[in-house]
């Protein structure tokens, strides 16, 4: 199992 | 004032296991909602151009907090032939639901506190994908649903003619293979979890067709058309050990 990333870390906030 | 009646509000059974309340930017071009799923894996972006309503009509931007949970049950008792409006006056604090039985003629008005809701707001880049292949939307609703029957996470691989959702779990593997006409730029891996595939394909009632936009090590795009618009959620994959 691999592990879960946030979408955070792919997307920066505003 | 604001006023926009939809007729697929079959759109909010879709989001309301991942999103709890979010903005609704409601401009004259029409509505959106982006938000970040409630675990924070995935962002749900949503746009309904102002062509897709009859009536629409907006003459300053509002920004509307709906609790999805309320919502969802508002249009699950309404069945599935009612139509959906939503108005606001010049009064931000609360808006009115108003849903409109049309065989009986039956209409149904709420009252609605407007939430504040504190969302943080995501840019998304634009992405140049390995593949993006367009399925079946009922094919990929079957898949994510037979596979998570017993099985936790999907591997996605895709080649030129097919794309293989491949899982294994403690009681073994499984796959499913589906054809496709897209065009890849290389072959495609990655791993994401199926209980969200599933989440997100309770919008095939939107739209006959999903694209699926993926590369490796970027968040995965399920994205359903809807007229005048779309639903799209973006996935962050499962890396390594």
């Amino acid at each position: 199992q691999g592990k879960q990333r946030m979408i955070s870390s792919f997307f920066a906030p505003k | 004032l604001f006023h926009a009646r939809f007729e697929q509000a079959g759109l909010v059974d879709a989001i309301k296991d991942l999103i709890q309340d979010s903005d609704f930017h409601c401009r004259d071009s029409g509505i959106a909602l982006r938000n970040m799923d409630n675990s924070q894996v995935a962002v749900v972006v949503i746009l309904l151009e102002a062509g897709g309503f009859l009536p629409y009509h907006c003459d300053r931007r509002l920004n509307l907090g709906i609790s999805l949970t309320s919502l969802t049950k508002i249009v699950h008792y309404a069945g599935d032939e009612a139509t959906l409006a939503l108005k606001a006056n010049d009064n931000p604090d609360t808006f009115n639901l108003v849903l409109e039985c049309l065989q009986t003629g039956c209409i149904i008005k709420y009252d609605i506190k407007s939430r504040d809701i504190d969302q943080e707001h995501l840019e998304i880049p634009k992405t140049d994908y390995a593949a993006t292949i367009t399925i079946p939307s009922a094919e990929f609703q079957r898949i994510c649903r037979n596979l998570s029957q017993l099985l936790e996470s999907v591997a996605n691989e895709a080649s030129e003619e097919r794309i293989k959702f491949s899982s294994s779990g403690d009681i073994g593997s499984g796959s499913a293979t589906l054809r496709h006409n897209s065009d890849l730029t290389g072959p495609i891996a990655l791993t994401i979890s199926l209980k969200y595939l599933v989440n997100f394909s309770k919008a095939t009632a939107l739209s006959y067709s999903v694209t699926l936009s993926l590369s490796s090590e970027v968040p995965q795009l399920v994205e359903y058309k809807v007229e005048s618009g779309f639903a799209r959620f973006y996935f962050a994959p499962q890396i390594g050990e």
